[in-house]
């Protein structure tokens, strides 16, 4: 599965 | 973090506080889109659902997306008020502020499906709130570009603005450089942004600086 998104920018 | 990110966000929100500084210092309200105001208050509220997943990436993170939020409700609180407080100019500007926003939150909705990180929800919302956000401020560019009067809309405003939008590209010059990764969604909305960005500050500059230059006795 593709990996988990993490959105660190605003 | 880079230094260009926190002066980016923090002249972001700068903008926001110098909106509302200005309609509660001058009492004035003319020139402001309100529909660009509250689409705004959308990109906040579609971008930040993660906070509810209480996966916090960072305290700075997490209090500057409260910020993020609460401050652009505030905005268009204070412009809803103004319908009682000052009813002529909350008038004229929702005869002036016409730009039909359906096209844009289509548009934007497309997008998002089409163009996503992951087939989630949240990843939709968030990609709806990066391309919504890249046009937001058409309407607010339209009503300039009719009515040319904008007491408000001061130049601290525009300036932070643009501040916030021209620091994000060295950042993500500088985060691909540092640790090679790139969100290319984030980027292609941004560059759109960019550009409809200085495509406002061309006309706020015509429209605004040059005609008060022109008063000048």
């Amino acid at each position: 599965i593709t990996k988990n998104v993490v959105h660190d920018e605003l | 973090m880079n230094p260009f990110r926190i002066l980016g966000d923090l002249s972001h929100l700068a903008s926001i506080l110098v909106l509302i500084f200005n309609i509660k210092s001058t009492n004035t309200i003319e020139g402001i889109s309100i529909k660009t105001q509250v689409l705004y208050v959308l990109v906040f509220l579609t971008r930040y659902l993660d906070l509810f997943s209480f996966r916090l990436v960072s305290f700075y993170n997490t209090i500057m997306k409260l910020f993020f939020i609460s401050s652009s409700i505030y905005v268009v609180v204070l412009l809803q008020r103004s319908k009682t407080t000052q009813a002529v100019a909350y008038k004229t500007m929702l005869l002036t502020d016409t730009f039909k926003v359906q096209y844009i939150l289509l548009g934007t909705l497309i997008a998002a499906f089409v163009i996503n990180h992951k087939f989630t929800f949240v990843e939709i919302a968030w990609s709806f709130s990066v391309w919504l956000e890249s046009v937001a401020i058409l309407p607010q560019l339209f009503m300039l570009s009719k009515s040319g009067k904008s007491k408000s809309l001061t130049v601290h405003y525009i300036f932070a603005l643009g501040l916030y939008r021209t620091l994000y590209i060295p950042n993500w010059i500088w985060r691909y450089h540092t640790e090679g990764v790139i969100d290319k969604i984030a980027l292609a909305a941004g560059i759109i942004q960019t550009l409809v960005y200085s495509d406002f500050f061309y006309l706020y500059y015509k429209k605004v600086i040059k005609r008060s230059a022109l008063n000048l006795p």
